[in-house]
């Protein structure tokens, strides 16, 4: 029975997508690990296939998955450890289907049921979600276990914080009484300015234990992964996943206390 | 009649916003200007009026304007020659209400035909877009006489450069052929890095005249407006609003040759 995660916050471009393809490809060197991209940008697919052009994943994604109830068919091996459910375009269509197609009763539930068909084969999934509190993050966040929430120290990502975790605790509450908040991970873009610190302590102070200890620095390296893959060979490399894998430290022990 | 301008692309965290907000509050030293938040975060929204909570605007945003066909009703006066239509989150609700309950023939075209309603009263409407290809998207570009494309010089973005100018290309050809692509507005987060440099040159390489030449450069302060509000009292305020002001004039050139 596979652990799953997702990654999220409503806000775009605060480091969803390469914390969920980083973290899914370093515990993929111990673990069983797929990835499932549930945005229809597709940036996960592209990070961890290194193809930019998704039309090789045309009629082969997430969605299909999701139709066929076989998820199986549609998954993508990166490595032996390491798979993928790719996204493209047309999951923008996902919520229409829902609404006009779907015959099914709990909309909220496809993705779960889906996942769950190939669950025994993994130990984790992770789960990237798109900017937006549409369906797509409502399917995500119902089928984790855990839901681990995106911050970047700004002022427009702050503001969203609030309104993410009601929608989290809303959907524990009403669908999946079994899923939990397991932590606020922070990413600072520029350490030097007052913003970002000053946000990183109210932060703290509002949110105390939630709040993962491990904080994301920008490192030019890590925006390179998206054209060259990640890798861990040069001293540059390490250090750049280093952040990453002390996040993993501190997720593991937070998962061992449920 | 007032000349209408989007800003958008479905990738998020771009400079979308940022550059909506700055533009609208310069435009409007020397113009009547309208900012229209059409992104259900309601960050041009805290940016240009200073509420971080949007509770006050409950009930009063763009969706009741479009709702009843009376913008005047809900349109926020910044300053004189400032004004904006508000959003908060319920704004999500647009596209389920255009599906559910919208009677006319044309859902593209419900916000061109809201601000119709008050063209006359201004000379620039500006409209920010959320990071998705929904139907808010494209009920602001088919709205708009001008789109500007936001694209931050890394590989996600660049990646869905293609996507959205087809979809540009597409809603001109089959709903609003008055419309047009203005162009490609290009940031840099690190000009350090060979990936920012690598995809200003391969941008300009394959659409040409169509990227402006200006280029936004990450600054600090430009971050902080989000905090203290848009402001042009010290030289660094100067200086983090002087890239914005090059881009203006730009615009107008652009806009003077259509
Ligand atoms: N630690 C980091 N150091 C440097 N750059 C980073 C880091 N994390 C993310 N980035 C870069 O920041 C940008 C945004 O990250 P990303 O696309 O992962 O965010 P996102 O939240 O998934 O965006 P969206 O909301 O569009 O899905 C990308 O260009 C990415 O390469
Ligand atoms: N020129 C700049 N210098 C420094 N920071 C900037 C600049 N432009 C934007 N930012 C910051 O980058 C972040 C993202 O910008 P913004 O929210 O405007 O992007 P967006 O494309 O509107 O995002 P979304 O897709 O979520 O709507 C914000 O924290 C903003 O303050
Ligand atoms: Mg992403
Ligand atoms: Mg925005």
């Amino acid at each position: 029975m596979a652990t799953v995660f997702t990654f999220g916050i409503q806000k775009g471009g605060v480091g969803k997508t390469t914390t969920t393809g980083i973290t899914a490809w370093l515990l993929s060197q111990k673990y069983r690990v797929l990835a499932v991209d549930f945005d229809s940008q597709g940036n996960l697919t592209q990070l961890l296939t290194g193809y930019d052009d998704l039309q090789i994943f045309r009629e082969k994604t997430v969605l299909e998955a999701i139709k066929t109830r076989n998820p199986r068919e549609y998954i993508y091996k990166v490595s032996d450890n390491l798979h993928i459910l790719p996204a493209d375009d047309f999951l923008s269509q996902f919520a229409r289907w829902l609404y006009t197609e779907y015959r099914g009763r709990q909309k909220a539930t496809v993705l779960k049921e889906t996942l769950a068909v190939v669950s025994d084969d993994y130990d984790y999934i992770l789960i990237d979600l798109p900017p937006n509190l549409g369906e797509q993050t409502i399917n995500g966040i119902t089928a984790a276990d855990h839901n681990i929430v995106v911050l970047q120290a700004e002022p427009f990502c702050y503001n969203a914080l609030g309104n993410y975790l009601e929608i989290l605790v809303a959907t524990q509450e009403q669908v999946n009484p079994a899923m939990n908040v397991l932590g606020i991970l922070t990413s600072v873009i520029d350490p030097r300015t007052g913003v970002g610190q000053g946000i990183l302590a109210r932060t703290r102070d509002e949110y105390k234990d939630l709040v993962f200890d491990t904080i994301i620095h920008r490192r030019a390296r890590v925006a390179e992964f998206a054209i060259t893959g990640i890798e861990q060979r040069t001293k540059n490399d390490r250090e750049a996943l280093q952040m990453y894998e002390s996040f993993i430290e501190e997720l593991m022990t937070r998962v061992s206390e449920y």
